[in-house]
């Protein structure tokens, strides 16, 4: 007969490991890499410091090819009651906020420690200060089955120093031969869009690789912010519900939305023909989707954008002026839009010319959040933006030396896998990625055209 | 302070919908379809019957333009005890076993249901009989916070009749006029898939689209089968030994893998330095590893095929002639392959001419375990392979009217997403499809160089 089972998420991510990236050891070292410091960056950004982050690789089995890898910052720290879940147990993790953050999803840590434990079985050393007092020194083991965390041993010092922040150190198969390339290129991209963080990187030959600070301030970090009326399904205007303490429905939606003013929700309440006294806990379910209704019939203004945490077009001019030495540049920084209810900031660049070399013509730099992207290319949004504008008609012809840098970043990223490798190709973030790319294309366009000119009248 | 805390799988696809393949109505509909279809076709499979399966799509709400799907089948059914969890409990389901299935993940019914509550929200209707004579009748709704199943009713009936099967009845935000095209697709490439199959489909216009019987006998249906020795990792040996009574390592090794008689347990043993006599659930950690390293360095037959389910060449061959009326196809069926210790089978074909529109020049009608896919076609492994072909050197030009079918099947595909949307391009997998289209396409070439001197001939 059929065998019924419930499974954990941890189990069926094991099973299927080419849900997050792990499908082969070098790639695994790549993203195992890419985990960790996304998590050193959220938590410096959490933190506010400018920062230092520490990365080493070593080779510590050459015939399994086990690597120990160890990464150190000087970010919030993780307070110790909650180690054992952040790193051993998958769907845990404080960035379930409507705040723009490079993890979201409560499993990158967990995956990388599960992979490690399928290949190589040594336990995960977490020592992390929060308070910066008390250090906490933990080696961990993650229960797969189960989900949980098995701690194996917690230590507890008190500092004479005052020190916060997280080292993790963990053990996996991998392939640095084959990762190298893509490592170096995820941390010299993440210093770009990151130009405030110290990065150092010593690989398994001892080489070192410094991305020293470009900025000495720390940028305006990104901010939680509330539910816009559009962003709302019957599911999420639930757990609204269910967390709200309002007792009457004019301060509910005031104090659980953005753009709603009293006189806004007046008008709401009226159209959805819910009383203003009710109280919110009080409402069926025809009553929440006439709410929902009311929501969609009344014009609202686009999603605040405050809360979000661009790179800058002057950060991001600079830093690729620094990387790729080009003749030209153009940056484009697109007005916030919004898709779902949620904001969204674009912001692209062209580089052309210069050091730029033939084999990265029309090479495109994909950042979501920050974060640089370097799988999945074909798929992503930038890449159908691409192929769809017409290059020639700005002067630039197939294999030009030009490179495309684009961002996208959210409070919500339509992310397509697990690993967050590509962003989906939703119509709103297309026609803003489209129009920031023609933007610059017109610039460089006038730039060509200008440089022809010189050149024809230098020639007489 | 930062907030910590844990989620519900069910929770967090609710947040990352587009993790699921239901980023729009129109996606969304068209994926329902498939998730519900997939899992009549397994049923029916489970059941060794030839599957009858009805599809009726209504809209019941066109301002909110809310459609009601309903799929019926007659195979195994699901016991009573099990559908609340089946149905509304993600993470659950009877297919986690090492057999070719089309389902793998235990959440696409109810990525279905959740996108329903959250667009619609009106109760899913769940009819099954599970044993030929008790029908049982739910209605039910998913507690998404929670991933836990809400039983808003259930009723038992005695038939007079012997009825066994499921029917399932959910309601969703959609919008056909944009999904129509892909569903028809998905619907007839999946009777070129399962000719044994009949399968009527009543749209919200009333049209009545009827995919007849192709052949009257029920293929040979997959079969559960043990790992291979390359095909463990530490955290399934763990499971292995978890679940066996084996009393002693020999019988241990010979009863849960694939390849190992007495002669090569004996030798494993030694290799590794683990006494034979040994309970297998008193293995330490490092005994485990030895036992791997070991498995690493005895040579292994490749893996055991005979428990897939390949579509078969005739059938193939039989399902693009009625389909695309060409006047050429080759069909190459690979000998089983295997990757990281699973065995796999590529089926491909080549059709050209005949009836094929230019339109359709180059076009790749792709399956995985016989499910047709549909998106995200320039990440999967087949769009990797047709790329790379010189397909000039065998006389097809660019926009020749071909058409290139390709299929894999195994016990665990590499899906890179949840909703199994293409398939990981692993080195092994991409070989053999090129193998099998260079196959097809040098028969191609025979063909048309025939052709082509008949056509000479014929001139003078
Ligand atoms: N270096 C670190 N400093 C501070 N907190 C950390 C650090 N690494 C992990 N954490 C904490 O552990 C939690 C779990 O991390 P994990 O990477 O698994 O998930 P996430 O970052 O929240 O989301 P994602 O799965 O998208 O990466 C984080 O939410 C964070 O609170
Ligand atoms: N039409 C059906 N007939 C019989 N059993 C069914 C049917 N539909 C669903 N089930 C049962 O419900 C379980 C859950 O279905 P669900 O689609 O969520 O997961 P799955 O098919 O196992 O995997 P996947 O997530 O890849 O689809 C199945 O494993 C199966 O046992
Ligand atoms: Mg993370
Ligand atoms: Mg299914």
């Amino acid at each position: 007969g059929k065998k019924y089972k419930r499974i954990t998420i941890s189990k069926l991510i094991q099973e299927y490991i080419s849900l997050t990236g792990f499908e082969n050891p070098s790639k695994a070292l790549y993203t195992s890499v890419k985990e960790l410091v996304d998590n050193s960056l959220d938590a410096c950004e959490e933190a506010r410091v400018l920062p230092e982050i520490f990365i080493r690789i070593l080779e510590v089995d050459p015939d399994k090819r086990i690597f120990n890898i160890l990464v150190w910052d000087n970010g919030s720290g993780v307070p110790a009651f909650n180690v054992p879940f952040a790193f051993g147990s998958m769907l845990y993790g404080s960035k379930y906020t409507t705040k723009q953050t490079r993890g979201v999803f409560g499993i990158g840590i967990k995956n990388v420690i599960l992979y490690g434990q399928m290949t190589a079985h040594y336990p995960t050393t977490v020592i992390s200060s929060s308070d910066g007092r008390n250090i906490y020194y933990f080696e961990l083991l993650m229960e797969v089955s189960e989900n949980k965390p098995h701690i194996i041993s917690c230590k507890r010092y008190v500092a004479n120093f005052a020190w916060r922040g997280t080292l993790v150190s963990v053990f996996i198969k991998g392939n640095y031969r084959n990762a190298r390339h893509r490592i170096l290129e995820y941390l010299k991209n993440t210093a770009i869009a990151n130009p405030h963080a110290h990065i150092v990187f010593i690989d398994p030959h001892g080489v070192v690789y410094e991305f020293k600070r470009g900025i000495s301030e720390v940028p305006e970090p990104p901010k939680e912010t509330v539910y816009h009326p559009h962003g709302v399904d019957l599911e999420q205007l639930k757990e609204i519900i269910l967390h709200s303490r309002s007792k009457d429905m004019i301060s509910f939606l005031m104090d659980n939305f953005q753009r709603i003013g009293r006189k806004r929700a007046i008008e709401i309440l009226r159209k959805a023909g819910i009383p203003e006294s009710l109280n919110p806990k009080k409402l069926t379910i025809s009553q929440r989707k006439a709410l929902l209704d009311a929501f969609r019939h009344v014009r609202f203004e686009r999603p605040q954008s405050g809360h979000l945490s661009p790179i800058g077009d002057h950060i991001l001019y600079e830093g690729i002026r620094k990387e790729l030495l080009p003749e030209f540049i153009a940056v484009s920084a697109r007005k916030p839009s919004s898709y779902r209810g949620h904001a969204f900031i674009v912001e692209c660049a062209l580089a052309y010319g210069g050091e730029i070399k033939p084999k990265d013509s029309f090479k495109i730099i994909r950042y979501a959040n920050k974060v640089p992207l370097l799988h999945s290319l074909s798929e992503d949004v930038s890449k159908k933006v691409v192929d769809e504008i017409k290059w020639s008609r700005y002067g630039v012809p197939m294999q030009a030396p030009i490179v495309i840098v684009t961002h996208v970043c959210s409070d919500k990223l339509p992310y397509r896998t697990l690993c967050k490798e590509y962003i989906a190709d939703i119509p709103e973030i297309h026609q803003e990625i489209k129009l920031a790319l023609l933007e610059c294309a017109r610039k460089l366009k006038l730039y060509l055209s200008k440089k022809k000119r010189r050149a024809s009248f230098l020639k007489r």
